[in-house]
C-alpha cells in the first residue's frame, strides 16, 4: 500500500525518537535516503522483520505497537 | 542486554506516588509490588516501600501534561511508560492507558512496571523480542517470568542472588518480627497428623498450620516449626483455613469472621477484613487451577469465589458432595497440590481426588505417615505417586515472597462461572 500523507514523516520521527537515526548536533534533521534506509534495516532486524530497508506495511504496523518510551540501542552507529 | 548504569547500593527504597484510575488500587499496588519482586528474586537487591518523603525509586502516573516531566505521554497506545536510569529513579506510566491485571485486555501493569524498573535499575533494551526488556510490549502472559537475557543483565549489574545471603536477607526481614513467642503456647506434634490448614504456597512450597505454628512439608522432610506470626506478622494462630492463589499471587488466611490477605509476608493494606457472603469459622479453603477460583468449605457446604470479579454468593453454600465425590463433611483442611490433584484433610486422615474431583481408590490414608514423614503405628500403606516418602529433617522454611492482592466481597452481579458437574462435564 503506498504511503499515506505524513506516514514517512511519522516513520522518520519514530526512528529519531528511538535512536535509529542520529539527531544531527546542528542544522535541521534532513536525512539522506541512505541514512533512512540504514535506520530502517536496523529497526527491521531488531524487530525480527524481513530486512528490506523499505517502509513497508509490516514495518509501519510494528511502529504502531505499544512500547516503552526509552530509546533502543540497536543502531551501533547512533549508539556510539 | 545493555547496561546503562547502576546503583552503588543494593538496598533501595521506593514510593508509589499515585495509581491509575482503571484498576482497583489494591490490585494496582499488588502489580507494582510484584514487579519489584521479579528483580529481587534474581539479584541481591531489596526494595523497601516508604509512604512519604524521598525514595530512591518513585513510581507515578501522568498523561499528556505533567508538571514534573518534560517527556509527556501520547494518549492510549504507542508510548506506555518511561523511566530514568540510575541513580535518578523516576518511573512514569501513561495514565491514559487501560492498565489491567489478569486479562489479555488492555496493558498489563505488572509487566510494564517490571520493564521500567529494569531501566531504573540500569538495564537498557534487549535484542530478544521475548525478553522483558524488549522495547515493544509483547502482551499479557499469565505465567510471566524474566527471560534469561533479563536475568543475565541484572546479574551483570548487581551479581547473582546468593542463596545464603538470600536467607540472611530473609532472616534480616524476619528479624523485624518478634521471633520470641509473645506467650507460651504448646508446640504441636506434626506426627499427630492433625492440621488446622494446609496450603500450597508461592514457589510450590507446602505449608502445614497447627495451633500457633507453621512448618513446610517437602519430599525430603519437614521444615522447622515457626510461629505463624513470626512469618506473617499480625496473623493469629489456630487458623480455620489458608489458601494461596497463583492467579493473583495472594495468600488468604481465614479465622472466625475475618480474612487476612498477604503480599509476600506483608499484610495487604486494609486487612483483616470481615467476611461477608460466606460462612464464618470456615473449615478449609483451596484454589482450583482448572477454573482459577478459590473454594471455601464449611460443614457440608462450599462457596466458589472469583477473586477478580464480584461474586454473587446468594446461591451458596452448595453441597460439597455435589462437586467433590466421596469427600467427608466438617473438613480440617484442603489443598490443590502440585501433582494436579486435590487433597482433603480431616482428623488424622486425608483423601486424594483425581482431576474429575472423585476420591481415588485406597483413600483415606494416614496424614502423619504419608505427609509428615512419621514412622507410623499403623500397617504400612503403599504410598502412591502423590504421597511423600523418604525422611530427612531440617528443610529450610521458604520465606520467599510473592505479591499481588484483591478484596473478598459480594454484590448483586451473577456468579461469573458455575462449575456444577453438568457444567464441567
Amino acid at each position: 500500500r503506498p504511503l499515506g500523507p505524513g506516514e514517512k514523516e511519522a516513520a522518520v520521527d519514530y526512528l529519531l525518537q528511538y535512536g535509529y537515526l542520529q539527531k544531527p548536533l546542528e542544522g535541521s534533521a534532513d536525512f539522506s535516503p541512505e541514512d533512512i534506509t540504514e535506520a530502517l534495516r536496523v529497526f527491521q532486524e531488531a524487530s525480527e522483520l524481513p530486512v528490506s530497508g523499505q517502509l513497508d506495511v509490516t514495518t509501519r504496523a510494528r511502529m504502531r505497537q505499544p512500547r516503552c518510551g526509552l530509546e533502543d540501542p540497536f543502531n551501533q552507529k547512533t549508539l556510539k | 542486554y545493555l547496561l546503562l548504569g547502576r546503583w552503588r547500593k543494593k538496598h533501595l527504597t521506593f514510593r508509589i506516588l499515585n495509581l491509575p484510575s482503571t484498576l482497583p488500587s489494591d490490585i494496582a499496588r499488588a502489580a507494582l509490588l510484584q514487579a519489584f519482586q521479579y528483580w529481587r528474586n534474581v539479584a541481591p537487591l531489596t526494595f523497601r516501600e516508604v509512604q512519604a518523603g524521598w525514595a530512591d525509586i518513585r513510581l507515578s502516573f501522568h498523561g499528556r501534561q505533567s508538571p514534573y516531566c518534560s517527556n509527556t505521554f501520547d494518549g492510549p497506545g504507542r508510548v506506555l511508560a518511561h523511566a530514568d536510569i540510575p541513580e535518578l529513579g523516576s518511573v512514569h506510566f501513561d495514565e491514559d492507558e487501560l492498565w489491567t491485571e489478569g486479562t489479555y485486555r488492555g496493558v498489563n501493569l505488572r509487566i510494564i512496571a517490571a520493564h521500567e524498573l529494569g531501566h531504573a535499575l540500569g538495564l537498557g533494551h534487549s535484542r530478544y523480542t521475548q525478553a522483558l526488556m524488549a522495547p515493544v510490549y509483547a502482551g499479557y502472559r499469565p505465567r510471566f517470568k524474566l527471560h534469561p537475557d533479563d536475568v543475565a543483565g541484572i546479574q551483570a549489574l548487581y551479581g547473582k542472588k546468593n542463596p545464603e545471603r538470600k536467607d540472611e536477607e530473609d532472616e534480616m526481614e524476619l528479624s523485624t518480627v518478634p521471633l520470641v513467642p509473645t506467650k507460651p503456647s504448646p508446640m504441636p506434634d506434626p506426627c499427630s497428623g492433625e492440621v488446622d490448614a494446609m496450603m500450597l504456597g508461592p514457589r510450590e512450597k507446602t505449608y502445614a498450620f497447627k495451633g500457633d505454628y507453621v512448618w513446610t512439608v517437602t519430599d525430603s522432610g519437614l521444615g522447622p516449626l515457626f510461629r505463624v506470626s513470626a512469618l506473617w506478622e499480625g496473623l493469629p494462630g489456630n487458623l480455620d483455613a489458608a489458601v494461596y492463589s497463583p492467579r493473583t499471587q495472594l495468600i488468604y488466611f481465614f479465622k472466625g469472621d475475618k480474612v487476612w490477605c498477604y503480599i509476600n509476608f506483608k499484610m495487604a493494606p486494609g486487612f483483616p477484613k470481615k467476611l461477608n457472603g460466606v460462612g464464618r469459622n470456615l473449615d478449609a479453603a483451596l484454589y482450583w487451577p482448572l477454573n482459577q477460583k478459590v473454594f471455601l468449605f464449611k460443614g457440608s457446604g462450599y462457596w466458589q469465589w472469583d477473586e477478580l470479579a464480584r461474586t454473587d454468593f446468594s446461591h451458596y453454600p452448595k453441597p460439597i458432595k455435589g462437586l467433590f465425590t466421596g469427600v467427608p463433611d466438617q473438613l480440617s483442611a484442603a489443598m490443590s497440590w502440585r501433582d494436579g490433584r486435590v487433597y482433603f484433610f480431616k482428623g488424622e486422615k486425608y483423601w486424594r481426588l483425581n482431576r474429575q474431583l472423585r476420591v481415588e481408590k485406597g483413600y483415606p490414608r494416614n496424614i502423619a505417615h504419608n505427609w509428615m514423614h512419621c514412622r507410623s503405628r499403623i500397617p504400612n500403606t503403599t504410598p502412591s505417586s502423590g504421597d511423600i516418602m523418604a525422611f530427612t529433617a531440617g528443610t529450610k522454611l521458604d520465606t520467599t515472597p510473592s505479591a499481588k492482592y484483591t478484596t473478598l466481597s459480594t454484590n448483586s452481579s451473577p456468579t461469573v462461572m458455575d462449575i456444577t458437574p453438568q457444567a464441567t462435564g
